[in-house]
Parts: C-alpha cells; sequence; structure tokens
C-alpha cells in the first residue's frame, strides 16, 4: 500500500482545534507533558461531540476538526 | 450555561450594528439580526431595543482576521462567528467573520442562522453536544423555528418563560441510543458502514469503530427530507435509495445521482401506495422486498419491475414476525426486521424467527 502522508498538518491542526475549544495549554511543558495533555483535550473534545472515545487523532475526529463551526470554546469561560 | 451562569440583570437588552456586510442589503442584515433575537424573545420574558448610536449591550459587528479583540478570525470556513457572554464592556459583543460569504439561503452561510447561535451566547448560552440544538458549535443549515427543546431549557433556566407565549414548534432533541423504547426510520448499508435513520438524524456504523456516530441528514445530504421512511442499498449498482413519502433519492456513495427525486410508483407499485415502511436488497436473489403496511412487494432489480403475485402478507411469509416493519436489513442469509423497540433475526432457510433482540442494540446499547 503506498505511505501514508505526511501527518504533521494533520497534527498541527489538530493541536490548534483544542488549544482555542478546549484549553490545551500552549507552550513548553516536555514531551511527555504535552503528549498527556494532548490526549486529555482530544478525549474532551471526543466525548463532547459524542465520537467513540480514543484519544487519539483518528478519521471522525479529524473529519469533525475541519468543518465550519462557532469560535467561542466548548469548554470553560470564554472572556 | 457559561461558568457562573452570566446573564443580563434586566430583562431589556440593547442592541446596536455597527457596521454591514456587503453580501447582503443592510436591510437583509437587519431583518437577519431581528429575527435572531426574536427566536429568543419568544420562549422568554427579554426584550430587545435598538440603538443607532452610543453603548449597547449587544454590539454587533462584521470583520475579518484581527479586529481588534486579539481573538482573530481565519479567512473563509473554519471559524464563522464568536460573540462574549453577557457583561460589560466587550460582555455580549458579537462578532461575524467578514470572510465568510453571508447569505439569506442555503447556498453559504446563513446569517439568520449564525446570528441566532451567537445571540444565543450573547444572552448566556454556551455550546450543547446535541447535534439537533441550535447552540451547537458545528455549522448546519435548516428551516423553520431553529430552536430545539435543548436550547428552551436553557434559556429559560436563566430568564424564565415568556408571559405571553407565541406558539412555536421547537425542534425535539436529538435521538438517545441507548434509549430503551428506540425505534428505527430506516436502515441500509452504505459501502461497508450500516447507515440508521432516526428523525431528522442518522448514525453510521463502521465494522471498526465501536461508537456510532450521529449527524443531522441536512449536514450530509441538504436535498433529502428530514424524515426518511426507507432506504436499500443495491451493491452491485453501487446505489442507495432512499424513500420519503411518494419520492425516492438515489446516492452514489454520498453523492446524490443526478435525475432524482423520482416517484416511488415508478418502480411499479400503484398510486394507491403513499409510503414505503421499510425496504431491503436480498443479494442472494437480487431481489428488493418493499414493505407497506401489513404487506410487501418484490421487485426484480436486473429487469427493474415487480414481481407478479404480489402484495403479499408480511405476517404469512415470515412466520413469526410482526404485521408491520419500519427497517429492514440483510446479512448472511439473514433478514433483521425492526418494529418499535424490537429486531427479529430471521432466517431464510430455517423459515422463522431465531432471535428477538431490542432495536438499539445495534448501536452498542
Amino acid at each position: 500500500v503506498p505511505l501514508p502522508p505526511d501527518n504533521t498538518d494533520n497534527y498541527l491542526l489538530a493541536e490548534k482545534y483544542l488549544r482555542r475549544f478546549y484549553g490545551l495549554p500552549a507552550g513548553l511543558q516536555g514531551r511527555q507533558g504535552s503528549a498527556d495533555a494532548f490526549q486529555t483535550s482530544i478525549k474532551e473534545m471526543q466525548k463532547f461531540f459524542k465520537l467513540e472515545v480514543t484519544g487519539s487523532l483518528d478519521d471522525n475526529t479529524l473529519e469533525l476538526m475541519k468543518q465550519a463551526r462557532c469560535g467561542v470554546p466548548d469548554i470553560g469561560e470564554y472572556n | 450555561h457559561f461558568p457562573r451562569h452570566l446573564k443580563w440583570q434586566s430583562n431589556t437588552v440593547t442592541f446596536r450594528i455597527l457596521n454591514y456586510t456587503p453580501d447582503l442589503k443592510k436591510a437583509d442584515v437587519d431583518r437577519a439580526v431581528r429575527s435572531a433575537l426574536n427566536v429568543w424573545a419568544d420562549v422568554t420574558p427579554l426584550v430587545f431595543k435598538k440603538l443607532y448610536h452610543g453603548n449597547a449591550d449587544i454590539m454587533i459587528s462584521f470583520g475579518s482576521k484581527e479586529h481588534g479583540d486579539y481573538n482573530p478570525f481565519d479567512g473563509p470556513d473554519g471559524l464563522l462567528a464568536h460573540a462574549y457572554p453577557p457583561g460589560q464592556g466587550i460582555g455580549g459583543d458579537t462578532h461575524f467573520d467578514e470572510d465568510e460569504h453571508w447569505t439569506k439561503d442555503s447556498s453559504a452561510y446563513n446569517l439568520f442562522i449564525v446570528a441566532a447561535h451567537e445571540l444565543g451566547h450573547a444572552l448566556g448560552m454556551s455550546h450543547s453536544s446535541d447535534a439537533g440544538a441550535l447552540m451547537y458549535p458545528v455549522y448546519s443549515y435548516a428551516t423553520g423555528f431553529p430552536l430545539a427543546e435543548d436550547d428552551i431549557e436553557g434559556i429559560q433556566a436563566l430568564y424564565g418563560e415568556n408571559p405571553n407565549p407565541r406558539k412555536v414548534k421547537p425542534k425535539p432533541d436529538a435521538p438517545n441510543k441507548c434509549d430503551p423504547m428506540l425505534s428505527f426510520d430506516a436502515v441500509t448499508e452504505l459501502r461497508g458502514e450500516t447507515i440508521i435513520f432516526k428523525d431528522r438524524f442518522y448514525w453510521r456504523i463502521h465494522p471498526q469503530i465501536v461508537e456510532p456516530e450521529q449527524t443531522l441528514i441536512k449536514s450530509t445530504w441538504p436535498s433529502i427530507p428530514n424524515k426518511v421512511d426507507a432506504a436499500y442499498e443495491n451493491p452491485e449498482k453501487d446505489l442507495v435509495i432512499i424513500f420519503s413519502g411518494i419520492r425516492m433519492w438515489a446516492l452514489n456513495g454520498y453523492n446524490l445521482v443526478d435525475g432524482y427525486p423520482k416517484y416511488i410508483h415508478k418502480l411499479g407499485l400503484p398510486k394507491s401506495i403513499r409510503k414505503i415502511d421499510a425496504a431491503v436488497y436480498i443479494r442472494d436473489t437480487g431481489k428488493t422486498l418493499f414493505f407497506t403496511d401489513e404487506e410487501y412487494w418484490s421487485y426484480d432489480e436486473a429487469t427493474g419491475t415487480m414481481d407478479s403475485g404480489y402484495p403479499r402478507s408480511i405476517e404469512t411469509d415470515f412466520p413469526g414476525m410482526d404485521d408491520e416493519v419500519d427497517a429492514a436489513a440483510y446479512h448472511y442469509g439473514y433478514l433483521y426486521f425492526f418494529h418499535e423497540h424490537m429486531q427479529y433475526e430471521y432466517s431464510y432457510s430455517s423459515r422463522k424467527v431465531l432471535r428477538i433482540l431490542r432495536t438499539n442494540s445495534i448501536l452498542n446499547c
């Protein structure tokens, strides 16, 4: 089978999405810290949208992240 | 709600439109905003007063990229708009992304629908995880009164009910897959996935993914009605036929086939048939069965004609089954009939019902 395409763009899209809407912390947290925070945020997003909670950036999750939407975060205070 | 259940302390809320999008006439923007506010006014004691100068509670504007609040937009698509919860200063302010194309129909982003959503935020509503609610974060086009029961419950928890209620018809909330009394409207396969229609929604089940995905029908197929009566896949032709009332649509994958909708009577059904309850393609015989009330028909896909000797009684030919069917599916020699909250696994070879399950067991409940 062909090699999968480079997933860097998808990861960056997801990171931006989670930062904006799910409070994924920005900045340096160490490799393990970043991975844990990313997974926690993705799970929160998957739970909100009633997707299968995998903690990973699967196709369904990515597809939803690309849909046109409101700019208000889905969780937490917004001011 | 937002944290601390932020809301306006007075029921009279002022708004001002600071600028206008060139995509629409000024009157159309005014109308969209006024209609969007009326949606919330219809179900609460809130009264909205328009200001033309000075500071209003809700300041409405169109802007692109960085537009003054350090919450930039992102060009076409993606982020459409945002609004701030009730409060001083920027609180209540509502911004629309000018890089979007705003319309008053379904051809692009409908300003009325997005405004109704954003003004919900400006009144204190946060996002809903109910895919049928107006406050669901993802855009979808719909006609009719935009609030669902979930939205009304939320706004009335903040402001109370309208003392002079207008007659409104809220959309029902999204069906709950684990409701033990859940029934289906239609079931079909679509290129290896199972699609289940219920009310305005459908679930998509992938064989390798445990959790079914729920979506509004209109989000995927805007030209298909909100209510589907029956559906089936003909894998040889790579087509899914969807039935609603006396019309049918054909899908090739997720794309609508040209030339549809057509009348169901083109299949050879008499004009007295106004609706098909369920449809299923039997791969082993090349026939499609159509269920209407207590009878069923057999259609030969190869010749495109109804088989003679039909309609026949469901109860007589499928012993153990109920006399009516909501939806039907076929897998590996077994017919699955769905009626109300039960499903019946019927064996063609044994000519009997082997198992009775709850309808929603297919949804991992």
